[in-house]
């Protein structure tokens, strides 16, 4: 049974990704007027890379939020799908949203990698890559997050099909990756870009794949502390912050560091809620304190870019 | 589908380089099928891998023997998935 609403969505409970398909339909149908949905592309297996709209008037700058570009982190499509909702809900009714969706389209891909994600559902719950085969490999699938052209190839990505950090052939190899590649290069005015992964409790910015620092550091940090401290302020879950390369590993190839490279200033990876106890077998009644919690950190997010054009 | 039946999640915690770089190579050992949720990567973070049943054995040897403290975070993965998709099944319900 489909719910009959978005209202009626259960969103302290997992779906499937026809579910979440579903739920995208709903909630244009129930928003005409600020909700589209666009398809960027194919997944490698024909599935729709649909990414929803929110838009108030043409012609704007856009901030693009994407969630669940490795299959098995559950607790991101979820979170997606319930700030989708949110988005949808507080348009009109919370000043702050307001004003960034007057000022700014939003995009928000809720499913990045669907053939994952089905396939977690399906046959491996474990799966988190791409689902493409592999010439001469046993091994399918690439991690999407290393497939992009920045530093591609480097360290901290691996050359081995059956690693869970494969890069892949060349970047942008991933039909998953091209279509944001492409999204992003046509569109040619994002003025923020946040990549969701769980787990481990991190808000990270550029870059990942060189010590160098990026040359908005100081700003993107200080963004950051401020993010966190949101976040932290409804359920006290702590995080750390910084650069990628500093705070987690180096890891080339990576979402963010290309779309700063892009010109995209704003650009941030979190890593969601870790209980210290399920990874990102997140139990279903975490989904939304972590949808909530993130949330918090979104809007600093979005409104320093609204209140700081460049 | 797949089974994870008997999976264990370990969380390792290294007190040192020489430690960080044991379970790196513990990480390179292809045929014990190690999924590191989180990799051994430096003494302050903490590392999470996935141990499929059949190797928890040798796992658990490696880290004696070298000294190196875990925890068993997840006890058996498949019990956690059936409770998800429980989850889900009453949900839709």
């Amino acid at each position: 049974l489909q719910p009959r609403s978005t209202d009626d969505f259960n969103y302290a409970t997992y779906h499937t990704l026809s579910e979440i398909n579903s739920f995208i339909d709903a909630l244009v149908q129930e928003n005409p007027n600020l909700v589209s949905k666009i398809v960027i592309g194919q997944s490698y297996e024909g599935r729709p890379l649909n990414v929803l709209k929110f838009s108030t008037g043409a012609n704007r700058p856009g901030i693009w939020i994407d969630t669940g570009i490795h299959s098995r982190e559950w607790v991101t499509q979820a979170s997606g799908t319930w700030f989708a909702k949110k988005i949808a809900t507080d348009y009109g009714r919370d000043a702050a949203l307001t004003a960034i969706l007057d000022r700014f389209d939003i995009f928000l891909e809720i499913v990045t990698n669907p053939d994952g994600f089905q396939f977690t559902h399906t046959s491996n719950r474990m799966w988190r890559k791409t689902r493409k085969p592999n010439s001469g490999s046993r091994c399918a699938g690439v991690d999407p997050n290393r497939n992009w052209d920045a530093g591609f190839g480097g360290a901290g990505s691996s050359s081995n099909p059956c690693s869970e950090t494969y890069r892949g052939t060349y970047a942008h190899s991933e039909p998953e990756v091209k279509a944001i590649v492409d999204f992003v290069t046509s569109h040619g005015n994002l003025k923020a870009f946040v990549s969701i992964h769980s787990y481990s409790q991190m808000l990270l910015y550029p870059y990942g794949y060189t010590k160098t620092p990026c040359r908005d550091q100081a700003e993107l940090h200080e963004v950051a502390q401020r993010a966190v401290a949101a976040l932290t302020s409804l359920y006290g879950t702590k995080y750390a912050y910084g650069s990628i390369i500093n705070v987690i590993y180096q890891a080339s190839g990576g979402t963010i560091d290309w779309t700063y490279d892009q010109g995209i200033k704003y650009s941030y990876t979190f890593e969601l809620r870790d209980t210290g106890r399920y990874g990102f077998i997140l139990p279903a009644n975490q989904i939304v304190p972590t949808a909530q919690e993130t949330w918090q950190a979104l809007m600093v997010i979005m409104d320093h870019t609204k209140n700081n054009p460049y | 589908k797949e089974n994870f039946v008997g999976h264990q999640v370990l969380r390792i915690t290294p007190k040192n380089e020489a430690e960080v770089i044991l379970l790196k190579e513990l990480s390179q050992l292809e045929h014990l099928e190690l999924d590191f949720w989180r990799e051994p990567i430096d003494v302050s973070l903490p590392v999470d891998a996935r141990v499929p049943f059949h190797s928890l054995q040798p796992v658990r040897s490696f880290l004696a023997y070298n000294e190196i403290h875990y925890d068993i975070m997840i006890a058996d993965l498949q019990d956690l998935l059936d409770a998800e998709q429980q989850e889900m099944t009453k949900s839709r319900a």
